[in-house]
């Protein structure tokens, strides 16, 4: 849980909250790596790359839950719900309205939780591929996982033919998400 | 007063993951 709360923390003790939030999510999404079909099959050092490119794109469809775009509040990992308003007063502006615009788009497909999951996938193996070694084998995966969410979101819902295409064109959203805000500041006290 | 280390959110991702494949090897 990330200890983000109460009006008597400061805005230093809260932005260090922030920061710590991101540390087991990332954690989480390196284990999910490991549970992908054939990740581990990749070189280490391939493994090692994408998940340096890919964590950013995929933490941001895994927090899109956390965003009410109707309400604009974030809910942080402990439970706790911030109006947009207090947080851009933090500094944390720029960032969050990047990530309650992906997450309006997203949330509108309607996903189910092993589509999302599936999804995720694609875009971990669909990151970056400056300092991959082997470019085909991480090609092949990337396919088999795009041809498996196909496969998936097409027999539950063999009427819409757009849902697939429509979320293929979120993987750009999400590069330039991550070209954007990936080099936002994260502040960690040194006790 | 505080001492904080800053970094980035990509270094703080890369240095999660690199630590995290060093511990397993």
């Amino acid at each position: 849980a990330c200890p983000v709360s109460g009006v008597d923390r400061t805005s230093q003790e809260i932005w260090e909250s922030f920061s710590q939030c991101f540390t087991p999510a990332v954690k989480e999404v390196v284990e999910f790596a490991k549970g992908i079909p054939g990740f581990q099959d990749l070189s280490q050092q391939d493994q090692v790359m994408l998940l340096k490119s890919g964590t950013f794109q995929v933490l941001m469809v895994r927090f899109c839950t956390l965003f009410n775009a109707e309400e604009r509040t974030v809910t942080f990992l402990n439970g706790q719900t911030y109006p947009l308003s207090t947080l851009r007063a933090l500094g944390m502006g720029s960032l969050l309205d990047a990530m309650f615009d992906f997450s309006e788009k997203l949330s509108s497909l309607g996903l189910e939780p092993d589509e999302m999951a599936l999804f995720m996938a694609v875009v971990l193996v669909s990151a970056d591929r400056s300092g991959i070694s082997n470019m085909w084998a991480v090609e092949q995966l990337q396919e088999g996982l795009i041809r498996a969410l196909r496969s998936l979101i097409s027999r539950r819902r063999p009427d819409d033919t757009t849902l697939f295409p429509k979320l293929l064109l979120r993987l750009p959203d999400l590069r330039t998400l991550n070209n954007l805000h990936s080099d936002k500041l994260l502040a960690f006290r040194i006790d | 007063p505080k001492t904080h280390r800053v970094m980035t959110l990509a270094d703080h991702i890369s240095h999660i993951i690199t630590q995290d494949f060093a511990r397993n090897q």
